[in-house]
């Protein structure tokens, strides 16, 4: 009853699929996704090692072009695109970008036991 | 509790820091806990070193031996003020300064300690405990999944869909009553989060995330601390 729009959140399979042109199934053509990769490439001032890393590169910066739509879907109330990740894997992302270390089973706040529990607060008033 | 309310406006806050590629978010959230703490406690805002967090803090859960902070190969908030409760403290960046590596020896020198902690707690799941924590103690030292930050440029990020398991850290700072949620035209209360991959990542370093249904675990762990009053 809150949010009475419905929207489609998933792309269709047809859009989705296939990576015809080069363009990550975003329908951008090879030449605009390499203008993409480019700009992203002077933007952070990114340079790598050789011809094939860079084109792995590109490939990784194609489906994160697709992923970035695909979060912009989920999360219309936000703006997603292009950032300093944009090269990254999401494995590679983890690994260098994350680094919360969870304990096995804990839940919520309740990671040290009672003696560290924040008494209750008043919030009325 | 205010319905608005933002500690980079009182000066608790400080600069948006870079960890570069190490994985050591949760000694920036720690951190930030304790910079926040110690101006409450002091009246003074000052930036503490996360580098001594990782190159020190050893730290491991007494409940299980070995899951222990590990520098740029993760760690945890809360055992991270478990570890300053035992040294006495942080040293501040400018004499402990960030490197963005691991593999140093600890260089931690008890005559600078710049911040101490005096006790920390972890907050129960209620957004309003997390409000009236955040208000009362400064900011604190959450647990979020940071899927969508990983493309995220600005707005309020409110997704249908987040996983709940956390694998970043970060300093829950303030919150808002009305972000505008152009889906559901409506306006939407969020939390104002600073993270640690510069100030050209997000809204200025800082990213924005819809309050109200725990999205991305946002308020799942959630730790305060507080910090010795010093003259």
């Amino acid at each position: 009853a809150e949010d009475p729009l419905i929207l489609q959140v998933v792309p269709d399979a047809k859009e989705e699929g296939g990576f015809g042109g080069g363009g990550g199934g975003l329908g951008l053509g090879a030449a605009a996704v390499e203008a993409h990769f480019v700009s992203f490439e002077r933007r952070f001032g990114r340079s790598y090692a050789s011809a094939e890393e860079r084109a792995h590169r590109r490939s990784v910066f194609a489906a994160n072009l697709r992923r970035a739509r695909r979060h912009q879907r989920l999360d219309p109330g936000a703006v997603h695109g292009v950032t300093q990740f944009s090269d990254l894997t999401p494995a590679e992302f983890r690994r260098a970008f994350l680094g919360l270390r969870r304990k096995k089973g804990s839940v919520g706040g309740s990671i040290l036991g009672s003696s560290h529990e924040a008494p209750i607060l008043p919030t009325n008033d | 509790l205010p319905s608005d309310f933002d500690w980079r406006d009182q000066g608790a806050v400080t600069g948006v820091k870079n960890q570069g590629s190490c994985g050591s978010c949760w000694s920036f959230s720690a951190s930030g806990a304790l910079e926040g703490a110690n101006f409450l406690a002091t009246g003074k805002l000052k930036s503490l070193s996360e580098q001594q967090l990782v190159d020190c803090d050893h730290e491991c859960d007494p409940s299980e031996a070995d899951a222990c902070d590990q520098g740029c190969n993760g760690g945890l908030m809360t055992t991270a003020f478990e570890y300053l409760l035992k040294s006495g403290g942080l040293e501040s960046e400018a004499d402990y300064p960030y490197t963005g590596t691991d593999g140093g020896s600890c260089k931690f020198d008890k005559s600078k300690i710049a911040a101490s902690v005096k006790n920390f707690s972890v907050v129960s799941i209620d957004e309003d405990q997390i409000a009236a924590n955040l208000v009362k103690h400064g900011p604190l030292a959450i647990g979020i999944n940071a899927v969508f930050m990983q493309t995220y440029i600005g707005g309020v990020s409110c997704p249908y869909i987040c996983g709940r398991h956390l694998d970043h850290g970060v300093l829950l700072v303030g919150y808002g009553s009305a972000g505008y949620s152009p889906i559901r035209f409506k306006e939407k209360p969020y939390w104002i989060i600073k993270n640690s991959w510069g100030e050209s990542w997000g809204e200025d370093g800082y990213y924005r995330i819809c309050r109200g249904r725990n999205v991305c675990g946002v308020d799942s762990m959630v730790s305060t601390v507080t910090a010795i009053q010093t003259s």
